[in-house]
């Protein structure tokens, strides 16, 4: 028996606002510790994934792993139709082929369920390993997301150079070159609209507006957003879902042809 | 503007 309460179902809609540009289906697997989704994108130049954390549920219950195959847009329409104030509980039998959505209203007076059937996806995993970055960025999300739009405009990749001082988004195609420099800031008190930068050594790194473009779908799930670099490394995007886990992106750089 | 590789030349299937 899986069973997982989370009192927000906005969180899902927004984890599912997130991915499902880059994703049609994922598996979700499902354990002791919480639920989580490991999927590349259909040409496997970046890949997402998702933790949620069992305690940060109000109930979970996983008596056996369990692996969930969905088709995410189906999973959106369902989410569709819940209100964001909505209990959801997410509910499987052990070797059951459906799953079902139950959501709550607040005080009861609406209750809907909704089955959705389970697929068997064949999926690759990679193994990801343990990094020490050169450089940690950590700004607020809706700039990085506002730096991205704009630089998409003027070309097809996004050069990120990170030094101590700050980091710097430029990008160049045949209109000509845009550059946005962001400072750290010294904003110790409101944390949610710092800047910060952990840096061993200088990076920079070139990478696909298209894709950094889609992981700022992830913006309503976070303030910040910490992007970490080193040379000839994957960039991690990661937003933290707040008292339930992560959702981090990974993206090939681009190399010189 | 350069070529993209997959995250295959990155990281190894488990």
């Amino acid at each position: 028996m899986f069973e997982a309460r989370l009192t927000a179902s906005a969180t899902f809609k927004k984890i599912l606002d997130a991915i499902k540009d880059l994703l049609n289906e994922a598996s979700f697997d499902c354990s002791e510790s919480g639920i989580q989704l490991q999927a590349m994108d259909n040409s496997h130049v970046s890949l997402v994934s998702l933790m949620l954390r069992s305690d940060g549920f109000d109930k979970y219950r996983c008596d056996r792993n369990l692996t969930m195959g969905m088709n995410l847009a189906n999973m959106a329409k369902i989410f569709k139709c819940a209100n964001n104030e909505d209990t959801v509980t997410i509910k499987a039998q052990d070797d059951a082929d459906i799953v079902t959505f139950m959501f709550e209203a607040k005080k009861q007076e609406k209750i809907s369920d909704y089955e959705m059937k389970l697929m068997n996806l064949d999926q690759e995993h990679l193994g990801i390993p343990e990094t020490d970055f050169s450089c940690v960025i950590r700004m607020p999300s809706g700039e990085f997301a506002r730096i991205c739009k704009d630089l998409a405009q003027f070309g097809e990749s996004i050069m990120i150079s990170c030094t101590k001082e700050g980091v710097k988004f430029s990008t160049g195609g045949d209109i000509g070159t845009a550059n946005v420099k962001i400072a750290q800031t010294n904003n110790f008190e409101k944390e949610e609209e710092s800047v910060t930068i952990e840096m061993q050594e200088p990076v920079s790194l070139t990478f696909a507006c298209q894709y950094l473009n889609s992981f700022t779908k992830a913006t309503p799930l976070a303030s910040q957003v910490q992007l970490s670099m080193s040379d000839n490394v994957p960039l991690v995007v990661e937003y933290q879902i707040p008292d339930l886990g992560h959702l981090r992106f990974y993206l090939a750089p681009k190399i010189e042809e | 503007s350069g070529k993209q590789p997959t995250l295959m030349s990155f990281f190894k299937k488990t």
